[in-house]
C-alpha cells in the first residue's frame, strides 16, 4: 500500500504555518 | 464585483493518528494512575498546535514523562503490542538537558509522525522521553525484538536523524530484560 512520509525540511516549514 | 475565492486550507494527514500521553511522579498512587492521556493528533497542523502549546520537556520536573505512541497502544511494557518489543535508548548527561534534549525529542517525534523508517516504520510503537535528575532518556520504541532487519534499520536511521557521531553507540534493549533487570544494567540485544 501507499505510505504518507514527510520529510524533516517539510515539517519544519509547516510548524508556523497559519 | 470582486470574487473572492477562498483557497480552502487543507490539513496534511499523518499516516497514523497518534496519542500524546504524560506521566507525573506522584509516589502516593499507583504508577498507572500518574498516567494520563493528553490528546491525539492526526495531521502535521494538529501536531505543531499541540507541540508549540505544550511544555518542553527540558522544563518538566524531574520525575516526569511524555510518550507518543500510536493509537491504540498504550505506553507501558505490558501492552499487547509492546511485550515482545524493546527500545532504542538514548541516554543523555545532565549538561545535555540544556543542549540537546529539546532538540533530540522534537527530532525523534518528527521520525514517528513523518513515518521516517520506511515499511519498518509498521514496526514503530512510540516514543518515551524521562526527565529524570540522574540524567534525561529518550526512547524509541518497537514491536518485535526478533524482527532484526526492522529493528537495524530503525536504529541506524535513527542515529542518523539525531546527528550522533559514528564513535557513539546507541543500543537496543528487550523490554523484558528490561522488565527483569538487576542492578547490573540491561544488555543490548543489538547496537549501532
Amino acid at each position: 500500500g501507499t505510505r504518507i512520509i514527510y520529510d524533516r525540511k517539510f515539517l519544519m516549514e509547516c510548524r508556523h504555518s497559519p | 464585483k470582486e470574487i473572492l475565492i477562498v483557497q480552502p486550507y487543507m490539513k496534511h494527514p499523518l499516516q497514523n493518528r497518534w496519542t500524546l500521553w504524560f506521566y507525573k511522579n506522584d509516589k502516593n498512587k499507583p504508577w498507572q494512575a500518574n498516567l494520563r492521556l493528553v490528546t491525539k493528533f492526526d495531521t502535521v497542523e494538529d501536531f505543531w498546535a499541540l507541540y508549540n502549546h505544550i511544555q518542553l520537556a527540558s522544563r518538566l520536573m524531574s520525575g516526569c514523562d511524555y510518550a507518543v505512541f500510536k493509537d491504540g497502544i498504550e505506553p507501558m511494557w505490558e501492552d499487547n503490542r509492546n511485550k515482545c518489543g524493546g527500545r532504542w535508548l538514548i541516554t543523555l548527561s545532565k549538561q545535555q538537558r540544556m543542549l540537546e534534549l529539546d532538540q533530540y525529542w522534537l527530532e525523534t517525534l518528527l521520525c514517528l509522525i513523518g513515518e521516517a523508517f520506511d515499511d519498518y516504520s509498521n514496526d514503530i510503537c512510540g516514543a518515551v522521553i524521562n526527565v529524570r535528575a540522574k540524567g534525561d532518556k529518550i526512547a524509541i520504541w518497537t514491536c518485535d525484538t526478533e524482527n532484526e532487519e526492522a529493528v537495524l534499520h530503525i536504529g541506524k536511521t535513527y542515529k542518523e536523524r539525531l546527528g550522533l557521531p559514528m564513535k557513539v553507540v546507541i543500543g537496543y534493549q528487550a523490554h523484558a530484560d528490561t522488565a527483569t533487570k538487576s542492578g547490573l544494567g540491561v544488555k543490548n540485544k543489538f547496537v549501532v
